[in-house]
């Protein structure tokens, strides 16, 4: 869920 | 991606381009902290160990890539380059590793959203990064002289954060489901630390004086 979505940020 | 997150990160590209010619082209670093850049350095390492393990796009791999590079660059630079070396201002840069290091260590121990040595990190490096400037902004406060190049540097590292914030805002109004407190906090946290030198920078480039702030 949102864990991997926000690892897209840098 | 969104347009405010393209350019947060091109805010911060820039950031780096403008310290790297700066420190090239005068071949001094004065006014530039170390300590900053080796905490930029531990922050970059321990939140890209996904390079090996997750691939997420080109432009994120190549983007990750770039700031770990230019980071140790500088970092050699200020450390070993012959010339370079004997302009950092090693006496007035004495803020502690420790004291930023250590707790953002055991905050991430404490709050994260899954105990693995990955994930704590990763969180580690979100916190580490709210509060890596602060060597800097000392520095730049015990400078007398600021380098216009420091200071756009500076400029352009919180505007970055300033744009991610408002790349958040965009996704929470966009994405169903799209929650990130921790990071969240930490970015708010690391915006405000900017403040006060935002202030003194605008104020400076409105009267057309030279930045200094106030001790």
């Amino acid at each position: 869920e949102s864990v991997a979505e926000e690892k897209d940020e840098l | 991606m969104n347009i405010f997150r393209l350019a947060g990160d091109m805010t911060h590209l820039l950031s780096i381009l403008v310290l790297l010619l700066k420190i090239n082209a005068t071949r001094s670093c004065r006014g530039v902290s170390l300590k900053t850049q080796e905490l930029y350095a531990l922050v970059f390492v321990c939140r890209y160990l996904d390079l090996f393990t997750n691939f997420i796009s080109m432009y994120n791999t190549i983007m990750k890539i770039i700031f770990l590079a230019s980071t140790f660059t500088i970092i050699y630079w200020m450390r070993f380059h012959k010339v370079i070396r004997v302009t950092y201002d090693r006496e007035q840069d004495t803020f502690r590793y420790q004291f930023l290091v250590l707790p953002c260590l055991v905050l991430a121990l404490l709050l994260n959203s899954e105990f693995t040595v990955m994930e704590v990190l990763w969180t580690f490096s979100i916190y580490l990064e709210a509060v890596a400037i602060l060597p800097q902004l000392v520095l730049l406060q015990r400078t007398n002289n600021i380098d216009n190049l420091t200071g756009n540097y500076v400029f352009l590292l919180g505007s970055y954060r300033a744009l991610y914030i408002l790349n958040w805002i965009y996704r929470f109004l966009t994405e169903p489901n799209y929650r990130q407190y921790l990071v969240w906090i930490s970015g708010i946290v690391q915006t405000i630390i900017y403040i006060d030198f935002f202030y003194y920078y605008i104020k400076s480039w409105k009267n057309n004086e030279k930045l200094s702030l106030p001790a």
